[in-house]
């Protein structure tokens, strides 16, 4: 299905540890 | 660290590859010199990774841009994607460059990423912020000027996100008016 995210959802990874 | 619990997580993946441009305005080289693309993304952490790396948008050098549009198009009125389309224009006052300006080009690009255009999402090609010192201005570029439905269900859904007032309007220009007219004569096509 198509990959939507709303603001809140992307604002919760803002400063989330991520390896890279 | 007993009773600790690491979960391995795989990224969370975006509809689309996304590609964050710069333009840094050097006047003794030609302007497609002065673009550079600075990386791609497809994922909401890469996204993050990239945003915290860079330079807010109020800390840029006025006559720098950043532009962010799917993988595949360039930032230019001339790529076949955006050469029938137009734009969703936001100008910004001066004093907004405090204010508004890191507030609105977020919101912006987290409209993009996370797909808000539901299904005209395929209209969109990306979106331009220029800081200038007469004003910033931020727009959404969508692809096809005469689809009507979708460029104005694009621009409701873009000034609610920006939380702009009803007592505030937006237009949308073809990219065609603004190369063949000098910029305050360029008509507005739809307003919202």
């Amino acid at each position: 299905g198509k990959k939507q995210y709303d603001r809140e959802f992307l604002l919760d990874f803002q400063f989330m540890p991520v390896c890279i | 660290a007993k009773g600790l619990v690491f979960e391995m997580v795989e990224k969370h993946p975006l509809q689309n590859r996304w590609a964050l441009w710069f333009f840094k305005n050097d006047k003794s080289k030609t302007w497609q010199a002065n673009l550079h693309l600075i990386t791609k993304f497809d994922t909401v952490e890469d996204f993050w990774g990239l945003y915290h790396h860079i330079q807010p948008a109020s800390k840029l050098t006025p006559g720098c841009d950043y532009s962010l549009f799917k993988d595949g198009i360039e930032p230019m009125w001339e790529d076949d994607q955006n050469k029938r389309g137009g734009r969703w224009l936001v100008t910004l006052a001066k004093q907004q460059r405090h204010t508004d300006l890191d507030h609105f080009w977020l919101e912006t690009l987290l409209c993009l990423i996370g797909e808000s255009f539901e299904r005209f999402g395929g209209d969109i090609c990306g979106a331009v912020l220029n800081v200038r010192a007469k004003g910033d201005k931020i727009a959404v570029w969508t692809c096809e000027a005469d689809n009507r439905d979708g460029v104005t269900h694009i621009g409701r859904v873009y000034k609610e996100r920006l939380g702009l007032t009803q007592k505030v309007t937006i237009g949308y220009q073809a990219h065609t008016d603004t190369a063949s007219k000098s910029h305050n004569l360029t008509k507005n096509k739809f307003v919202v």
